[in-house]
């Protein structure tokens, strides 16, 4: 989830 | 989603828009640079690798095949285009692209947060975007006179970074363990970058005059 959240942006 | 990365997202959106209008509707790329536009079709294609895989929003899968489609269309037109291609500064634009890739691509296997593929060319994406304005203010300087559209193309893309580091900020102070040390060193520097064309850029507005930029 981590390495997701760092990737939610644009 | 906060109002400064709506903001950030928005002016990226328009100074895409501005380009394309410029190409589609004059049909003439004066005074952008190639180099620049292919870099930032390599960053959108090494970022947005986990589009089918990883969904966020609708918002952002929609933002990410935007911003895919029109690097690349943009591309292409300066490439293919028959009139829009003639009108490319091919002899000034002479940025060694692969001077910037080769680095960001050791830096990236160097520095990152996790060791995979993905990461890894994701990582490679913020360094490269970072550096990726610079043929284009090299392409800039060369030439001199710029017309409205190309220094409201910058301008925005300035602006975008901008709101970014804002959004930042504000995610820094309103979510717990946000702190992305690799993605705020790198938009940073890609800020900085924009400071000097922003200086010129805001002269040239006060003083009601045309941009032009010193030799």
């Amino acid at each position: 989830l981590d390495a997701l959240l760092s990737h939610d942006e644009l | 989603m906060n109002i400064f990365r709506l903001a950030g997202d928005m002016t990226h959106l328009a100074s895409v828009l501005v380009l394309l209008l410029k190409i589609h509707t004059i049909k003439s790329c004066a005074g952008v640079s190639l180099k620049t536009q292919e870099l930032y079709a390599i960053v959108f294609a090494t970022r947005y690798l986990d589009i089918l895989t990883s969904f966020v929003s609708i918002y952002n899968t929609l933002m990410k095949l935007i911003f895919l489609g029109s690097s690349f269309s943009i591309v292409w037109y300066m490439k293919y285009h028959k009139t829009v291609r003639r009108t490319y500064d091919r002899d000034q634009d002479t940025f060694r692209h692969w001077f910037l890739m080769l680095p960001c691509l050791l830096l990236a296997l160097l520095i990152h947060e996790k060791f995979t593929f993905f990461e890894v060319l994701w990582t490679f994406s913020l360094y490269l975007e970072a550096v990726a304005i610079l043929p284009q203010l090299v392409l800039l300087q060369r030439t001199r006179n710029i017309d409205n559209l190309t220094g409201q193309y910058i301008f925005l893309l300035g602006g975008y970074r901008g709101f970014y580091i804002l959004n930042w900020i504000y995610r820094y102070f309103t979510e717990p363990h946000y702190v992305h040390w690799i993605t705020w060193i790198a938009g940073l520097v890609q800020t900085l970058l924009y400071a000097d064309f922003f200086y010129y850029y805001f002269l040239s507005w006060k003083n009601n005059k045309k941009l032009q930029l010193p030799a």
